[in-house]
């Protein structure tokens, strides 16, 4: 048996907003320690990591590990049926073929169920190698998913480039170029709003700005944002989700031809 | 110019 209960089904909304432009099915793996999902995109450029830890819900049961394949498009129209205020509960029993969705207003007098058929999905499993990045930088989120909107008005790649006096996101087309340049914030008053850059050395890679934007749907998940990077690896693009866990996004470079 | 690379290769297959 497996249940899962939050008492604001806003998050899982949020969080499938965050994933469903790169991914259109993904498999929601349970067990005791929480729900976990990982998955690159058809293309192969970027990987989706999803961890909501168990203790993060209002209510978790997990008798036997569960693996849940999923249509995320058919799981957007389930979760647009429950209001923000609603509590949802995740329900599936061992080996079952589908997952009940339950939503429930505050005052309990709306109690709705949604069954959803399951998904045979043959995808295999990764193992992220630990990798010590040569940068972090961490900003508020708002302030990214705005720096990546802005510059993908000029061109199709982002070239971030890290060093000690800051970090500079730059990037050029047909109608001219743009660059932004963010310092280190000076006296760090919120922690939400600051910018810390982390850098033992230089870095510059190039990515392709439609997929940043993808990573930039997390943005109302959490305040803050962290990249990590390091010469010839992936991107690391993180937003940690309030008290129960994160999503990661993994971002293959531009390669010069 | 550039070309996307892949994450092919980063990952194991475990």
């Amino acid at each position: 048996m497996f249940e899962a209960r939050l008492l604001k089904s806003s998050i899982l909304k949020k969080v499938l907003e965050a994933i469903k432009d790169l991914l259109t099915q993904a498999t929601f793996d349970c067990d005791d320690n929480g729900i976990q999902l990982q998955a690159m995109d058809n293309s192969h450029v970027a990987l989706v990591s999803l961890l909501l830890r168990a203790d993060g819900f209002d209510k978790y049961r997990c008798d036997r590990n569960v693996t849940m394949g999923m249509n995320l498009g058919s799981m957007t129209k389930i979760l647009k049926c429950a209001g923000d205020k609603d509590t949802v509960t995740m329900k599936a029993q061992d080996n079952a073929d589908t997952v009940t969705f339950v939503f429930e207003s505050p005052n309990q007098e709306k109690v709705s169920d949604y069954e959803m058929k399951l998904m045979n999905l043959d995808l295999e499993h990764l193992g992220i190698p630990e990798t010590e990045y040569s940068c972090t930088i961490r900003m508020p989120s708002a302030e990214f998913a705005r720096m990546c909107r802005d510059l993908s008005q000029f061109g199709e790649s982002i070239v971030i480039s890290c060093t000690k006096e800051g970090v500079k996101f730059s990037t050029s087309g047909d109608i001219g170029s743009a660059n932004i340049k963010l310092a280190q914030t000076a006296s760090i008053d919120k922690e939400d709003e600051a910018v810390i850059i982390e850098m033992d050395e230089p870095v510059t890679l190039t990515f392709a700005c439609q997929y940043l934007n993808y990573f930039t749907k997390a943005t109302s998940l959490s305040p803050q944002v962290q990249l990590s990077m390091s010469a010839d690896v992936p991107l690391v693009v993180e937003y940690r989700i309030p008290d129960i866990g994160h999503i990661r996004y993994y971002l293959a470079p531009k390669i010069e031809e | 110019g550039t070309t996307q690379g892949r994450l092919d290769g980063f990952f194991k297959v475990l």
